[in-house]
């Protein structure tokens, strides 16, 4: 299926016999607008449109010189959409979706900004894991938001999930503590709900932190709205820096939100996509594919 | 010869750059470019001080949108819904004004109109008990409209002087959701004509361009009368708000600086445009 700007840049090259200099500075220009209106990076934009460029305008010199003579039977304008969806599929990177499960007690810490979708999130996770006849615990670890601790069980109650919390204590006891319990449990799966917080917040990186080296998690995941602007990669870089992600959710994609900033996040970090958050209920959880959300980013 | 009639391709780069990675978005931008450009004497263009200052300037012209001062006293009880997506610190912000209205010698009165998610009701009301405000609020799943029609009626039986409603975290392009909203916004005006009297939209500042469609898409729903801007105390700018002041002309009231009570500061243009382009 082919997205409306991509359609955009067909029309562009319609009746056009070759790929000229000019007809590809004139695409690239609507795409570049088109990639920035879906919230892509400035800087991953100028990289992608840097790129493509120089690849069409590769194929253009070996045209002229007679080279490639079969190419010429490809149309200029699906040629040229051929490589601007080889080099975003590039940048969406290899799939590679799910969870690391550990042989005993798998752990995922779920992080990210204010409002993001975690705790909703979390709360899908343990039914999608539930659905895999795995036997998750959630740990509610957001000791600073009101009612984050009664948001947390209202959604363990729905999915008949336990909900780990202690009264008083901090963030980094809690969830080591949450392990002692899901043991005794018999649960497999124990996810950790932390509150949202900033990327330039010492004291709550450092809360993070101190998550991480008492538990060691198997996935850090991060949780990113799809509404998110060009903070996105100062955001998923200084968490990836700081406390290390080994992949993220995006959330809100039910809305009519572009998401370039997955294709931004995944560019920066490397690191890869694993779901999609499709609404509120908890059945609204997807594993990412790469093919809806580059035509959708791409307008 | 040392006169630049338009402004250098470093320095533009350098505009463009500020702008893009601030959210102001391409229309936006490259109207206030423009205006930079008309505004500039033509030896100033290649004097990259005197250009940032008219850049700053121009996003000031297109913040200030003629709006009268609010008012809080133009009706009793003044009643405020507020509204926007998922996340964006509705609760929160009206858990703030609570106090700040309170402190003001107002007497405020809450109501939890979010009757769908998960504590919703619960969150609010911790937020009223730091404020010491009352609130009223339903069942879970009662229809909203319903929950805040008694809360207006209540405020205005007992004397209230403002109502400040909360709904659920809708996205825009929920056609049923948007709809619910209106009907909220019509129930408010049978419980006391003139209701609501300000519709006030949040806009959660690390928003990209998806902000400009909430705006457009409410404001058609409940006829939004100004916004408030989150989590500016991020790294995020907020820029997306210029260009939604100058198609939409909504003054900005508040912005969040923070999730404690007093992390809410009326809005002001100047040191808004001086952090955006810092
Ligand atoms: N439409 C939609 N709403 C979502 C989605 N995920 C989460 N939400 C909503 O987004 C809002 C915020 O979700 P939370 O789970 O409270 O977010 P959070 O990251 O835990 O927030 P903090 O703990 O305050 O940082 C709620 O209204 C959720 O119902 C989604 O995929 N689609
Ligand atoms: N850093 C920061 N966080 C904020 C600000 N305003 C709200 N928050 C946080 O953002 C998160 C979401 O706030 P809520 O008040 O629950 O947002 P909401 O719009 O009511 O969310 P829903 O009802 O689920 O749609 C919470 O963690 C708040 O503490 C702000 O100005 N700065
Ligand atoms: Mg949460
Ligand atoms: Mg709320």
């Amino acid at each position: 299926t082919i997205s409306k700007g991509f359609r955009t840049v067909k029309h562009r090259f319609q009746g056009k016999r070759e790929l000229t200099e000019d007809n590809i500075t004139e695409a690239l220009r609507d795409i570049r607008i088109s990639l920035l209106e879906a919230d892509v990076d400035f800087k991953v934009v100028r990289g992608f449109i840097g790129r493509v460029k120089e690849k069409a305008l590769g194929e253009v010199v070996q045209i002229s010189a007679g080279h490639g003579a079969d190419r010429q039977e490809v149309k200029p304008g699906d040629h040229f959409i051929k490589i601007c969806q080889d080099e975003l599929e590039a940048l969406m990177g290899p799939v590679d979706t799910g969870l690391n499960f550990s042989a005993g007690i798998t752990t995922v810490m779920m992080i990210g900004l204010q409002g993001a979708g975690k705790t909703t999130t979390t709360g899908k996770l343990a039914q999608w894991l539930t659905d895999q006849g795995r036997r998750p615990m959630l740990v509610a670890a957001d000791i600073y938001r009101p009612a984050a601790i009664q948001q947390l069980r209202v959604l363990g109650e729905r999915l008949d999930v336990p909900v780990y919390h202690e009264e008083g204590k901090q963030p980094p006891e809690i969830c080591k503590n949450a392990l002692g319990y899901a043991k005794s449990r018999g649960r497999d799966v124990v996810l950790f709900d932390t509150a949202g917080r900033l990327a330039i917040d010492e004291q709550l990186m450092g809360e993070l932190g101190e998550i991480k080296r008492l538990t060691k998690p198997d996935n850090v995941m991060l949780v990113v709205d799809a509404m998110i602007g060009q903070d996105a990669v100062r955001t998923a870089a200084s968490f990836d820096e700081r406390i290390g992600i080994d992949g993220f959710i995006m959330t809100k994609l039910d809305g009519d939100a572009r998401g370039g900033a997955a294709l931004s996040i995944k560019a920066v970090t490397g690191k890869p996509i694993k779901f999609l958050g499709m609404g509120e209920t908890l059945d609204a959880l997807e594993e990412f594919r790469p093919e809806g959300l580059a035509s959708r980013i791409m307008g | 010869f040392g006169q630049a009639k338009t402004i250098d391709d470093d320095l533009l780069g350098d505009l463009e750059e500020a702008l893009f990675t601030a959210d102001i978005g391409v229309r936006t931008s490259q109207k206030l470019v423009d205006m930079v450009h008309d505004s500039l004497g033509k030896k100033d263009m290649d004097r990259p001080d005197k250009v940032w200052a008219a850049l700053k300037d121009q996003i000031r012209a297109l913040l200030d949108v003629g709006a009268p001062p609010l008012d809080l006293d133009r009706a009793k009880p003044l009643v405020i819904m507020v509204v926007g997506v998922n996340g964006a610190g509705k609760t929160t912000s009206i858990g703030k004004l609570a106090k700040r209205y309170t402190e003001a010698g107002k007497k405020v009165l809450l109501a939890a109109g979010d009757t769908f998610r998960a504590a919703a009701v619960e969150q609010l009301e911790v937020w009223a008990d730091r404020a010491g405000v009352p609130v009223v609020k339903g069942s879970s799943g009662q229809d909203p409209s319903s929950v805040i029609f008694e809360a207006i009626e209540r405020a205005e039986r007992e004397g209230y002087d403002v109502c400040i409603a909360d709904t659920a975290g809708r996205l825009q392009a929920k056609v049923e959701l948007m709809d619910e909203l209106a009907k909220v916004h019509r129930v408010s005006g049978k419980a006391l004509a003139g209701a609501p009297h300000e519709v006030w939209l949040v806009l959660d500042s690390t928003n990209g361009q998806n902000a400009i469609s909430q705006a457009k898409v409410f404001t058609e729903a409940v006829a939004v009368t100004g916004l408030v801007l989150t989590k500016l105390d991020g790294t995020a700018k907020g820029g997306v708000i210029i260009g939604i002041s100058d198609e939409m002309r909504l003054p900005v009231r508040y912005i969040g600086i923070g999730e404690k009570v007093e992390d809410l500061r009326a809005f002001d243009a100047d040191a808004f445009a001086e952090a955006l382009l810092a």
